[in-house]
């Protein structure tokens, strides 16, 4: 599954 | 490797055009500026999503001239419905930051 990634650095996340 | 970059020059040049026209500071921008950029694009935000985590390559939620270059490959890429991958290809990876 791909990393969703931190909401802190990704603007759209 | 040295693999030859993905992005070709011709289109990098057109990226730093975008990249410089967003006022970078220091050289990087934040994810504020890049984000209306990458929305114009009308792509789905889990989409852009998923380019922004490829392209910020150092994880610093900012993106420098190269990483702003790999997402706006990225995001041509889907416009022409070539799915993002879900890890960023070595031949994408900047030589900068190989």
């Amino acid at each position: 599954q791909f990393p969703t990634g931190s909401s802190s650095t990704n603007p759209f996340l | 490797a040295d693999i030859p970059w993905a992005v070709k020059v011709e289109d990098k040049v057109k990226y730093d055009a975008i990249f410089d026209s967003l006022v970078p500071v220091n050289g990087l921008l934040s994810g504020d500026k890049v984000k209306p950029v990458l929305l114009n694009s009308k792509l789905p935000v889990d989409v852009l999503g998923r380019v922004w985590e490829l392209s910020d390559i150092d994880h610093d939620g900012m993106l420098d001239r190269d990483e702003f270059a790999v997402a706006m490959f990225l995001v041509y890429c889907a416009l022409e419905k070539e799915p993002v991958p879900m890890s960023l290809p070595p031949a994408l990876v900047p030589p900068s930051k190989r």
